[in-house]
C-alpha cells in the first residue's frame, strides 16, 4: 500500500531534529574542569531546552511548531554552552 | 541576553575584510560591515578601525561548507547563515559568512548588514538571547536597515560587558544654548527621562539634555519617533526601559526607537474612567514603582509592578504635593527629586519629605 503522507517525512524529521540538537544544544561547560564535556542529556531533554529557549510548548517531542522553528535560517553559534 | 566572558580587554579593535561576496558590490559589502560595527560602537565605548592586511582582532570572511581551518562548517543554502567566535586570539572574534547564501542590501535573500550586526555581537562577547525582539535572537528576521536594530535587551547585554559610551557629546556647545530655548517665557508640553538623559518636548521638537555636563541638543521628535504626533501632552519613563507618550486619549509605548505593537491605545486601558480625555503630566517614581498621572487639580497613581491603577484615586494634588498648586504642564524625576513645571517656572520637590525645596526658572537645565 502507498505510505500514508503523514509517515513520509518521519525519517527526515528525525534527522533534522538530531542534526539541529547536535549543532546547537550539544555542548555545555564542565563546571568542574573549566573545559567542555559532551552533553549527556537525552534527545528529549535537549529538545525541551530548545523549546523553552524559543518560547514553544515544552513537550520534549518534535511537534509541527518545533520542526518549523528548526527549519528557519539562523546563526550557527550554539544556543547553549559558553 | 547571554554573555561570553571575558570580553575584549581594550576599547580599540581592528577588523579586516579578508574576502568579499560576489553577490554584492565591494562597496556595499564594506558599507554593510562598517554600519554593523557602528551599531555596537553607538552604545559602548568601543571603536572599530579597518585594516587591509595582517591579523586583525576581528577577521571577516566568506566561505562555504568546510572552510579553511575553521572548526565549524556551513551547510549550503539556507540553514546556518553565518557564525562567529567570542573574543580571544586565533579564531577568537572572527566572523564567517556562508557564501552559499544570497547576500543583499535589502529584504531579498539575507541582509548582510543585519547578519553582520548579529555576528559582531558574538565577536564582542554576547551569546544568543531568547528575547524574540532582540538582534541576538538566533533566527534571522528582516527589519528595515533604516531602523536601529538593537533592542533594550541587546543594549543591556553589551553594556554589561563594556559599559555605555562616554557621556560627552561630539561637540560641546561653543556658546550657551540659543536665545529661543533660553527665552524667559519658555514652557514645555512634556518632559521625560530617557536613561541618563532628560527629554523636553514642545511642539514638533525635543531637547536632549545631559544633566551631568549641561550639554543640550535640539531635534525634531520625528527624527527619533516618526509615528508620534507633535504636541505630546505627557510622557514618562517606566521601570522597563520604555517611554509612554500621551496625547489626548491615546498613548504609545516606545522601546528604543520602536513603538510596541498594538499602540496607540486608549488611556482607558490603563484604568482611567471613561470621562478622562487627556493627561496633563506623568512621572514614574523609580524608587517606589508608582507612576503619578496628573489631570487638572487631581492625580491618579498607577502601580507599575501590578500594571493596574491603584484604588483610592484620584486625589487632590495639593494634599499630597504641598506647594504644587498650579496645573502641571510637565514633570520628571531626577536623582529622586521631582521637578514640576508650570509656564516658565519649575518646582523642585522632595517626595519623601513631601515639600518643595526651591522654585527655579523652567530653562535652568539648558545651559543658558
Amino acid at each position: 500500500l502507498p505510505v500514508h503522507p503523514e509517515n513520509d517525512n518521519k525519517e527526515d524529521d528525525a534527522k533534522l531534529v538530531q542534526d539541529y540538537l547536535n549543532k546547537f544544544y550539544a555542548v555545555e561547560p564542565d563546571p568542574n574542569q573549566l573545559g567542555w564535556k559532551i552533553n549527556a542529556e537525552s534527545t528529549a531533554e535537549k529538545l525541551q531546552k530548545m523549546q523553552q529557549f524559543f518560547g514553544l510548548k515544552v513537550t520534549g517531542k518534535p511537534d509541527t511548531e518545533t520542526l518549523e522553528t528548526m527549519k528557519k535560517p539562523r546563526c550557527g553559534v550554539p544556543d547553549v554552552g559558553l | 541576553y547571554g554573555v561570553t566572558l571575558p570580553g575584549w580587554k581594550k576599547a580599540k579593535l581592528t577588523y579586516r575584510i579578508v574576502n568579499h561576496t560576489p553577490d554584492m558590490s565591494k562597496e556595499d559589502v564594506d558599507k554593510a560591515i562598517q554600519k554593523a560595527f557602528k551599531v555596537w560602537s553607538t552604545v559602548t565605548p568601543l571603536i572599530f578601525t579597518r585594516i587591509h592586511e595582517g591579523i586583525a582582532d576581528i577577521m571577516i570572511a566568506f566561505g562555504t561548507k568546510a572552510h579553511g581551518h575553521c572548526p565549524r562548517y556551513f551547510d549550503g543554502p539556507l540553514g546556518v547563515l553565518a557564525h562567529a567566535f567570542p573574543p580571544g586570539s586565533g579564531f577568537g572574534g572572527d566572523v564567517h559568512f556562508d557564501e552559499d547564501e544570497d547576500w543583499t542590501t535589502g529584504s531579498a535573500g539575507f541582509n548582510l548588514f543585519l547578519v553582520a550586526a548579529h555576528e559582531f555581537g558574538h565577536a564582542l562577547g554576547l551569546s544568543h538571547s531568547n528575547d524574540q525582539g532582540a538582534l541576538m535572537f538566533p533566527n534571522y528576521a528582516y527589519v528595515s536597515p533604516s531602523e536601529f536594530p538593537l533592542s533594550p535587551d541587546d543594549i543591556s547585554g553589551i553594556q554589561s560587558i563594556y559599559g555605555s559610551p562616554p557621556n560627552v557629546p561630539d561637540k560641546r556647545p561653543a556658546s550657551p544654548t540659543s536665545p529661543k530655548t533660553c527665552g524667559s517665557q519658555i514652557s514645555f508640553d512634556a518632559i521625560t527621562t530617557l536613561r541618563r538623559e532628560v527629554i523636553f518636548l514642545k511642539g514638533r521638537h525635543l531637547w536632549r539634555v545631559y544633566p551631568d555636563n549641561s550639554a543640550v541638543e535640539r531635534e525634531l521628535i520625528s527624527t527619533f519617533w516618526p509615528i508620534l504626533p507633535p504636541g505630546i501632552e505627557a510622557a514618562y519613563e517606566n521601570m522597563k526601559d520604555q517611554i509612554l507618550f500621551f496625547k489626548g486619549n491615546k498613548f504609545w509605548v516606545i522601546s528604543g526607537y520602536q513603538v510596541l505593537l498594538g499602540y496607540p491605545k486608549n488611556i482607558n486601558t490603563l484604568g482611567f474612567p471613561k470621562g478622562i480625555k487627556k493627561i496633563d503630566a506623568a512621572v514614574c517614581n523609580k524608587n517606589t514603582g508608582k507612576t503619578h498621572l496628573f489631570i487638572g487639580d487631581k492625580y491618579w497613581r498607577f502601580d507599575e509592578n501590578s500594571q493596574s491603577m491603584e484604588k483610592g484615586y484620584p486625589r487632590r494634588i495639593v494634599n499630597d504635593f504641598p506647594g504644587i498648586s498650579q496645573k502641571i504642564d510637565a514633570v520628571f524625576q531626577q536623582k529622586g527629586l521631582f521637578y514640576f513645571f508650570h509656564g516658565s517656572k519649575q518646582w523642585e520637590f522632595d517626595p519623601t519629605a513631601k515639600k518643595v525645596i526651591r522654585e527655579i526658572k523652567s530653562n535652568s537645565w539648558f545651559n543658558c
